[in-house]
């Protein structure tokens, strides 16, 4: 464990309570994709399945824990609870999401570290988290203004995975036999998408306007 | 060796 991953993994959960604490407080979820929770719930099962097989900390298996349910709690609220359910921008969330689910598992049986299901599966999730964020950005596009649970949201999601490319670098040049392309092109692609949000989120800090995503 | 080096992470 070294300190940027430990801080990406932080960033990580901060941007799941907040969503949570949105949800939660303000009893809604407009602006908030339902399309990408989905796929952020697909990412963990897929990725997660080692939990009771492989233990490697109590760290490891409490966060795995925590970002399954958390994320499975969401698409159930979002779909079943009688109030939140009311506010989801369902007309806008029209990201045909399943075409993505469908690139990355190809994409993970053409190119996986072992052709072993639990391998392919790691490297599905992979995949999938690095666009899972598309239907909730092409959201934010066409809903115009952005509350602000929801930009810092997005943009702790987005920052998490820039800390673990800073890990991967410390990891590359700190350990002997440490290979994770699969991981490091798929984060820089994650991590890319969000430029253009970034921008627009900086540049309403700097003049502490609204955060408008242009059309 | 490498292979747990790559699944020790969330």
């Amino acid at each position: 464990m070294n300190i940027f991953r430990f801080l990406g993994d932080m960033t990580h959960l901060i941007s799941i309570l907040i969503l949570l604490l949105k949800i939660y407080a303000t009893k809604s979820c407009s602006g908030i994709s339902l399309k990408t929770q989905e796929l952020y719930a697909l990412v963990f099962l897929a990725r997660y399945l080692d939990l009771f097989t492989d233990f490697i900390s109590v760290y490891n298996s409490v966060m795995k824990v925590v970002f399954i349910a958390s994320s499975l709690a969401i698409v159930w609220c979002m779909r079943r609870h009688r109030v939140v359910r009311r506010s989801y921008d369902k007309e806008l969330d029209t990201f045909r999401h399943y075409f993505l689910v469908a690139a990355c598992l190809a994409l993970a049986l053409l190119v996986q570290e072992k052709f072993t299901f639990l391998e392919v599966l790691w490297a599905f999730s992979i995949y999938l988290e690095a666009v899972a964020i598309l239907p909730q950005l092409v959201l934010l596009q066409r809903s115009g203004n952005v509350d602000n649970l929801t930009g810092q949201y997005v943009f702790f999601l987005g920052a998490y995975r820039a800390f673990y490319i800073l890990n991967w670098i410390y990891r590359y040049f700190t350990e002997t036999h440490f290979s994770r392309w699969i991981s490091c092109v798929s984060g820089l692609v994650q991590t890319a998408l969000y430029a253009d949000f970034f921008y627009y989120y900086f540049i309403s800090w700097k003049n502490n306007s609204k955060l408008q995503l242009p059309a | 060796a490498s292979n747990e080096g790559t699944k020790d992470e969330l």
